[in-house]
C-alpha cells in the first residue's frame, strides 16, 4: 500500500530528474505528490495527485502545463522512461512519441534511447516520420499497402537506409 | 528471456501471414500514413492479453479481424503469435525449462478468442500472468501507443498518479 | 435557429466531401447529424451530434475513430477548412498542424493551402518543423532565444530558405 | 481589409519590441522547441480580445506579462498592436473612413488590461465586434492553436457540432 508506492515515488522521482536533464541538455525538474485544491498536507499519498515541476535551460521553474507543446511531450517522455527504468521491461515500442520535437530534442530522444537499449538489453520497436530518427535505427522496415487496404512489411535495404541517413 | 518474433495472419490489415522479427538495438518502422504501423503494435499487445476491444480502436473484439477491402473478401479468423527465446533463460518458473516459448492468440468471428503457450490451451489469466512477471504485457508503461504521450501531459494529477503504481 | 444550423451544415458538408477527396487524393467522405445513443430519427438538430464517416481511398467507410493517427489529423483539417470557406477570414493561423502527417499528405495539404491563400486572399501564418512545408512558404521567419528565455524574431534569409528548399 | 503588422512588447517570453510583418499569401515561422512560435499566436489572439486566462495557457491574465529569466527582471506592462490596412476598404462601417486601423491592448500587473483603436479607448466588446464582422477574432475557426487537430479527434460528435455553429 503506502509504503510501496512512496517507495516507487521516490525511485521514480530520482530517474525523473535526471533524464529530464539529460534530454533537455541542462535544466532541472522534480515530481511532487501534490495535496489537491485545499492544500491538505496530511492528505494520503494513494489518493494524492502526481505534479510535475520543471525548468527547461534558462527559465524559471514552473508547472508542466506552462511548457510548450514540444517541451510538454519532452518531459512526459522522461516520465514514462523513469517509470520503466525501475522495472525494465525486454521490449519497449513507441508510437510517433518524437512528432512534436525539433532536431536538437530528436537527437537527445535517440542518444538516450540508444544508451537505454545497451544498458537495459532492452529491444525498441520505433515508429516515426521523422528522417533523423530513421537515420539512427540499427535496421529498418517499411510497412506499405501495394494493394490498397492490404498491409505488407518489407524490410528497407541497406542502400535505402543509408540515403535516410544521409538527407537527415 | 528475449522477445524475437512476431507473427500475423488476418489480423486487421495484415490479411496475408506476416512476421516481423525482433531484434536487439533500434528497430525502426516507417510507412505512409494508414498503411499499418499502429497495427501492428496492437497485434503485440493483443496476443499479450489485451482484454479492452476500446484500446484496440474497436466496438467489439471482433473488429481484429480483416474486414475486408475494395478487392478482397473479409476473413473470419485471426491469428497473432509471439515468439520469445528463452536460451538465456529468465522466464517466470512455470515456462523456464523451454529455450523457446510459443504464445498464440486466435480469434473466430463470433466465438471469441483463445490463447496457447508452446501447444497447450491456456487461459487469458496465465498469458496476462506471463508477461506480468517480466514486467511487461499489454498494458505495459513500455507500450507507448499512438497519442500516449498526448494524453500524459492533459492528463488530471490524479490520473498521472496511475503510472506511480505501476512502478510500484 | 434551426433553419440556420442545417443551412450551415449543407454548406460546410458540400466543402468537407470536396476537400477530402482533394486532401487524400480520392476517396469519399461525409458529415452526418447523428441521432443519438436512442436512433430517435426525430432528435431536434440543434441537440445532434456531428458525426464523420471517412474512406480513404481503396478502404471500407467507417466512423473517423477508425481511421488512423495521420488520417483523423487530415480529415479534421478538411473539417476545418469546410468551416472556413463558409466564411473565409482575412487570417489564418496553422500551429504544427502538419507534425502527424506523411510527405505525401504534407504536400497535398501545402498545396491546398495555396490554393485558399490565392482564391480567397486569406493570410496564413504556418508554425511547423517539417522542412517541406518550409520549403514551400513565401518566406520564412524563425524564432530564436539567443539569450535564454527572451525570444526575437529574425527573418530567415533567402540562401538558408533555397537550403531548406533543397534539402527537402 | 488586411492584416499588415503584429507588434509586441513585454508579451510572455517577447520581453524586447519585437514586429512581425504579415504578408500575403503564406509565411513560415520556423524554430527549436520553447523558442516562443505559439506566444505569437497567442499575441495575436489577445490582441483581438481574448478574455479568457486558461486560453492563453495561464492562470490569471496577468501572466501574459513577461516574468523574468535568469538574467531578466520581470516586467510590469505588456503591449500588443495589431495594423489592419483598410486602403482598399472592408473594415465593418463604423472604421470603414480610415486607411489604416491600429488595435492596441495593454496590461499592467494588477491593474487590467485596455483596448484603443486609432488611438481612442474602447471597449473590449468593441474590438471583439470589429474581428467578428470580419469572420476573424480570438476564437475564430480560422485560429487553429497548437493541439486544436487533436481536441476535435477526441472530441464527442455533439461538441463537434459548435464548429457548425460558428459556420451558420
Ligand atoms: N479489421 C480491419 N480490417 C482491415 N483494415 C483495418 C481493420 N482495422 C483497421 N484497419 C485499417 O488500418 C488502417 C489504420 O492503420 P494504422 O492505424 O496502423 O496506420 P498507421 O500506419 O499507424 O498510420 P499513421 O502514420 O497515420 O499513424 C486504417 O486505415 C483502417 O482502415
Ligand atoms: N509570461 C511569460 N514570461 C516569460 N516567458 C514565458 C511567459 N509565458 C510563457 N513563457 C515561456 O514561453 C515558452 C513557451 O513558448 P511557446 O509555447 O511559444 O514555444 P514554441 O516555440 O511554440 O515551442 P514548441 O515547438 O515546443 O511548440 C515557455 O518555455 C515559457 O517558459
Ligand atoms: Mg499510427
Ligand atoms: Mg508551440
Amino acid at each position: 500500500g503506502r509504503e510501496r508506492l512512496l517507495a516507487a515515488f521516490a525511485e521514480v522521482n530520482e530517474h525523473f530528474t535526471q533524464l529530464f536533464t539529460r534530454l533537455f541538455g541542462g535544466g532541472r525538474a522534480y515530481l511532487t505528490l501534490d495535496k489537491g485544491e485545499d492544500g491538505d498536507e496530511t492528505r494520503d499519498p494513494l489518493e494524492a495527485g502526481l505534479e510535475i515541476m520543471a525548468s527547461p535551460p534558462g527559465k524559471r521553474l514552473q508547472v508542466m502545463s506552462l511548457l510548450s507543446g514540444g517541451e510538454q511531450a519532452l518531459t512526459a517522455l522522461a516520465l514514462l522512461f523513469a517509470v520503466f527504468l525501475t522495472n525494465p521491461a525486454p521490449i519497449c515500442v513507441l508510437d510517433e512519441v518524437d512528432a512534436p520535437l525539433d532536431d536538437a530534442n530528436v537527437d537527445r530522444f535517440c542518444t538516450l534511447v540508444e544508451e537505454i537499449a545497451e544498458s537495459a538489453e532492452t529491444r525498441f520497436l520505433i515508429i516515426t516520420h521523422h528522417r533523423l530518427t530513421m537515420a539512427r535505427m540499427d535496421r529498418l522496415f517499411g510497412v506499405t499497402m501495394g494493394e490498397r487496404g492490404v498491409s505488407q512489411l518489407v524490410s528497407v535495404d541497406l542502400q535505402r537506409a543509408q540515403e535516410l541517413r544521409r538527407t537527415a | 528471456m528475449h522477445f524475437s518474433k512476431l507473427r500475423l495472419s488476418g489480423f486487421k490489415s495484415f490479411v496475408d501471414p506476416t512476421e516481423l522479427a525482433i531484434q536487439s538495438g533500434m528497430t525502426g518502422i516507417v510507412g505512409p500514413n494508414g498503411c499499418g504501423k499502429s497495427n501492428l503494435v496492437e497485434a503485440l499487445r493483443w496476443v499479450m492479453g489485451e482484454t479492452s476491444a476500446k484500446r484496440m480502436r474497436g466496438g467489439e473484439m471482433d473488429d481484429v479481424i480483416f474486414g475486408g477491402t475494395t478487392t478482397r473478401p473479409p476473413r473470419n479468423v485471426a491469428e497473432v503469435s509471439l515468439h520469445l527465446d528463452n536460451s538465456l533463460r529468465g522466464a517466470p518458473a512455470h515456462y523456464n525449462e523451454y529455450d523457446e516459448i510459443e504464445v498464440v492468440r486466435r480469434i473466430e468471428r463470433g466465438e471469441g478468442s483463445g490463447y496457447r503457450v508452446n501447444g497447450k490451451e491456456v487461459r487469458a489469466r496465465d498469458v496476462q500472468l506471463l508477461f506480468a512477471d517480466v514486467a511487461s504485457g499489454a498494458h505495459s508503461v513500455a507500450m507507448v501507443s499512438q497519442g500516449r504521450i498526448g494524453a500524459i501531459i492533459n492528463a488530471k494529477p490524479v490520473e498521472r498518479r496511475g503510472l506511480l503504481e505501476e512502478a510500484a
